[in-house]
């Protein structure tokens, strides 16, 4: 039987046409994490530390919808939410609301580790955060100027999009209905 | 929506997923992502990490929906039970990556493409988009 891992960076309507300076520094990450993941399996870590490193790697990649360019709210906020289970025991930690958690799934861990709940969320999940000392930083750091023309577009549509919805030609509006 | 799927060589299975959610999405919305059974779940037979559109991943208990065609139909894949429960969600809204305590895996979505990877010990190493 062995070990085995798979991943994802978000699933939409990703064009055959994506430009590569858009496409190869995802391809990038995702081999990186595979590395990274094969070389801890390989070494004996559990199921649970592995996706948890590779998540983590995932949420410090800025062209990935989680972490460092997460996608913004209606405000232009951050709002960042994280899951993660474990299969043989089924227990499991949820947050949501975040705003200046770093790693929102290591957040997600310490509530199915650290508390008797399952998902806390939005001022009782940062404050956890803090009472258990994991990296924060202001929310700024998690704003990219690319998502920031991503509102500015999906405003302008006046549609929300899933993380690849792409950019809408100022003279077509065929995919808006 | 960034998300992972492991099965280790002692049997453990695990699953982890986080997002930002939507662009433009209102302020205090919650999607599938933490929504333990919606777009994340693990049990003793597969691990489940899901991806798109969260209402339509909630409303159709996607990654719940995987585990329990697990458990409740015999010999059933874990490839077939992932695509019986991607296709009955509308075209476009939905993927998942996911692992069995059998070592299977299978990457499914329903929109144009899904970043995705995955490898085994068996051998296989897999990165792709469409």
């Amino acid at each position: 039987m062995g070990w085995a891992i798979a991943l994802h960076g978000g699933a939409g309507d990703i064009p055959r046409s994506l430009p590569p300076d858009r496409r190869e520094p995802r391809l990038a990450t995702l081999r990186r994490c595979l590395d990274l993941a094969t070389a801890a399996l390989r070494s004996g870590s559990t199921a649970l530390d592995v996706v948890e490193l590779v998540v983590r790697e995932l949420e410090n990649c800025p062209h990935y919808n989680a972490g460092v360019g997460s996608v913004l709210t209606a405000d232009g906020t951050v709002e960042m939410e994280a899951a993660v289970m474990d299969g043989n025991t089924m227990r499991c930690g949820a947050v949501s609301g975040l705003s200046t958690v770093v790693n929102a799934v290591s957040l997600a861990r310490l509530v199915m580790e650290k508390t008797p709940h399952i998902y806390l969320a939005f001022h009782g999940a940062e404050a956890f955060a803090r009472e258990q000392g994991v990296e924060t930083k202001d929310p700024s750091h998690f704003i990219t100027e690319a998502n920031k023309e991503r509102l500015r577009q999906a405003k302008e549509a006046n549609r929300v999009q899933v993380d690849y919805t792409q950019p809408i030609p100022k003279d077509d509006n065929s995919r808006i209905g | 929506t960034v998300g992972c799927v492991a099965i280790d060589s002692a049997g453990n299975l695990a699953t982890a997923t986080s997002t930002g959610g939507l662009v433009n999405k209102m302020v205090g919305r919650i999607g599938d992502t933490p929504v333990i059974g919606a777009g994340t779940y693990a049990n003793r037979l597969c691990a489940v990490s899901a991806t798109g559109v969260g209402e339509a991943i909630i409303r159709h208990t996607v990654a719940r929906d995987v585990a329990a065609l697990m458990e409740y139909v015999p010999d059933l894949s874990l490839e077939d039970a992932a695509a019986r429960v991607v296709a009955g969600v509308p075209p476009g809204k939905v993927g998942l990556v996911a692992v069995s305590a059998a070592g299977e895996v299978t990457m499914a979505y329903n929109t144009t493409g899904m970043f995705r990877a995955c490898a085994t010990e068996g051998g296989r190493h897999e990165v792709g988009i469409w």
